[in-house]
């Protein structure tokens, strides 16, 4: 599937 | 990490501090809402689920921790500090926000970016932090006249916003893969519900009155 952004910001 | 990004953080920090010397130097919390404030700590805590599973950097870390303990003590203060919640305004703190929760929850449920237990809890966040400022604009608009340091409050809030909103349009033009639409767009949301209120803090600033809203 598509990959998840990766939650990096505040 | 860029500078808009950065500058960003540091206004939201500073928010914070500004709220935190307001309620121990003034040993009063008028003009503030609790509502907005209880909402904030859920953003944080139910956006940073991730501290324990995902580790982005030590600065990540340490702001999401000094988020998650300045919002819980603001709450705690206002809600069981003796002298502080005699302060409140809670005759004038009346919106509903228990209504933001649902729709916030409600969305997080339809759109997110997988559907798992953290990033719906994630998604979550963002679309309740967008409105959770609602309670409080509202209050001030209630009470009209607006303190010196509750005003810098919602100013350094509204800065953080714009400053993310730098942070995205440097990011997309730098980044090949850029795409984080729900944040985006929710930002977007976030930042517009503050431009009334800038315009008042700009005419009170270059008119170097007391800022006032209207009723």
């Amino acid at each position: 599937g598509a990959a998840v952004t990766e939650h990096d910001e505040l | 990490m860029n500078i808009f990004r950065f500058a960003g953080d540091m206004m939201h920090l500073t928010s914070i501090l500004v709220l935190l010397l307001k309620i121990y130097a003034t040993k009063s919390c008028s003009g503030i809402s609790l509502k907005t404030q209880e909402l904030y700590a859920l953003v944080f805590l139910a956006r940073y689920l991730d501290l324990f599973t995902d580790f982005i950097s030590v600065y990540n870390t340490i702001m999401k921790l000094v988020f998650i303990v300045s919002s819980t003590a603001i709450v705690w203060c206002m809600k069981r500090d003796r002298v502080v919640r005699r302060s409140y305004d809670k005759q004038l703190d009346t919106f509903r926000h228990y209504f933001l929760l649902a729709a916030s929850f409600a969305l997080a449920l339809l759109v997110n970016e997988k559907f798992t237990f953290q990033e719906i809890f994630w998604a979550f966040s963002i679309y309740l932090e967008a409105v959770a400022i609602l309670p409080q604009l509202v209050l001030l608009q209630r009470s009209g006249n607006v303190d010196n340091l509750t005003g810098q409050y919602v100013f350094f809030l509204g800065a953080y916003r714009a400053f993310y909103i730098l942070n995205w349009i440097y990011r997309y033009f730098t980044e090949t893969h850029f795409s984080r639409w729900i944040a985006c767009i929710s930002g977007l949301v976030q930042t517009a519900l503050y431009a009334d209120f800038f315009y008042y803090y700009y005419i009170s600033w270059k008119n170097n009155t007391k800022l006032k809203l209207p009723a």
